[in-house]
């Protein structure tokens, strides 16, 4: 088994808040 | 909120594979003194109709076979290529009576739609772009993306295709700063566009508005993976994979497609499936294709073999037909039907 981390439903979203545009 | 660790698919699966499920549905030849390279399924309108045809493509020529009955197909239109030969289809899920190929020698140096004329049905080329393009891909909602030059200069593009299947509007995409291998749409997320690159990374972008959004680093065991179908589901990103240049390994043999599982929150990854040659079986991956949880490939051996991407085994194999090796193996579009072709232009449709 292996741990991937926090996971978030909304990763699309919240990348796209974070990432220079 | 943890995966189970790799599984290896298709390893003891000589006896569970089922060579009935595919079925010949209908094949026919088609006469080029040229190498057949590609085959594909389009949607073409006739008389206000549209209908499911075969595209084929010879390095000199592209055809439009159109289905006569169940078992005959009909060539209705063809395409010439003098200068540069055709390398490949590139398929654009929602356009129809429109074919796009990429055309080059070793690498692509233009990108040309083929579509009629409508007042004579007379055949016609429109140059889309030219250029050292690396990596192509057809996309929904009429569009296509390709990369243009390596590295630093490298240009990533989106176009949305016109009615006359010229380009109707342009958008660029952030470059990573690496060369781009493939490209793959992401089902669950309508903006989202992954790429694999040469130095291992899968990167993801957010279409609507050209930012990059992640650089995901992969297990370095298989250089220079080919994205075939990524999907989102429950916060995780799923990515088939195949590796051309893997090696045989003693303990699975010839590793043909991968399932990896992404966290795009924290880049870590995993892989959870392994697919590889049943038992008895030899040979590398040639070309492959996925569609939903379906894998084909294309073996050095010229078998062509299946897998089951939820079940987790290879559910079919094709053996060379007629002591012909396959060379081509692609999902149709329209249907849920195997295309297999060989190099001196035979194609042959299954059904899976």
């Amino acid at each position: 088994r292996a741990d991937l981390g926090p996971i978030s439903l909304n990763w699309f979203e919240e990348l796209s808040s974070e990432a220079p545009l | 909120h943890s995966i189970e660790q790799t599984d290896v698919a298709g390893l003891p699966a000589q006896d569970t594979w089922n060579p009935s499920s595919l079925q010949l549905v209908s094949k026919f030849k088609n006469p080029s003194s040229s190498c057949s390279v590609d085959v594909s399924a389009v949607w073409w309108d006739r008389a206000g109709a549209k209908e499911p045809c075969i595209v084929t493509a010879c390095e000199d020529v592209v055809s439009l076979w159109k289905p006569l009955d169940a078992l005959q197909w009909e060539k209705v239109h063809t395409w010439h290529f003098t200068e540069v030969p055709v390398l490949q289809i590139v398929p654009v899920p929602d356009v129809y009576s429109l074919i796009c190929v990429a055309l080059g020698n070793l690498e692509i140096r233009e990108i040309r739609a083929l579509l009629c004329s409508s007042g004579d049905e007379s055949e016609k080329q429109v140059l889309l772009k030219s250029g050292n393009i690396k990596a192509v891909l057809g996309l929904t909602k009429r569009r296509l993306v390709s990369s243009i030059g390596t590295f630093c200069s490298q240009q990533v593009q989106i176009m949305t295709f016109a009615e006359d299947g010229g380009s109707k509007d342009e958008q660029l995409l952030m470059p990573p700063d690496e060369t781009i291998l493939t490209f793959a749409e992401v089902q669950g997320i309508q903006d989202a566009l992954l790429g694999t690159t040469t130095v291992n990374n899968i990167v993801i972008w957010n279409l609507k508005t050209g930012q990059l959004l992640k650089k995901v680093h992969v297990d370095d065991s298989y250089q220079a993976s080919v994205c075939h179908r990524a999907y989102s589901e429950m916060g995780l990103l799923f990515v088939v994979l195949s590796h051309p240049c893997a090696k045989e390994s003693q303990a699975f043999g010839s590793p043909v497609f991968q399932l990896l599982v992404i966290n795009p929150k924290t880049a870590q990854s995993v892989g959870v499936l392994l697919c590889c040659l049943p038992q008895g079986q030899a040979g590398r991956l040639l070309e492959g294709d996925v569609k939903d949880h379906v894998a084909a490939a294309v073996l050095t051996s010229g078998t062509i073999a299946v897998w089951d991407l939820t079940l987790g085994h290879c559910t079919a194999l094709l053996p060379p037909v007629s002591n012909q090796n396959w060379s081509l193996v692609k999902w149709s579009v329209t249907d849920s039907h195997l295309l297999a072709g060989q190099k001196d232009g035979n194609i042959f449709i299954y059904r899976y």
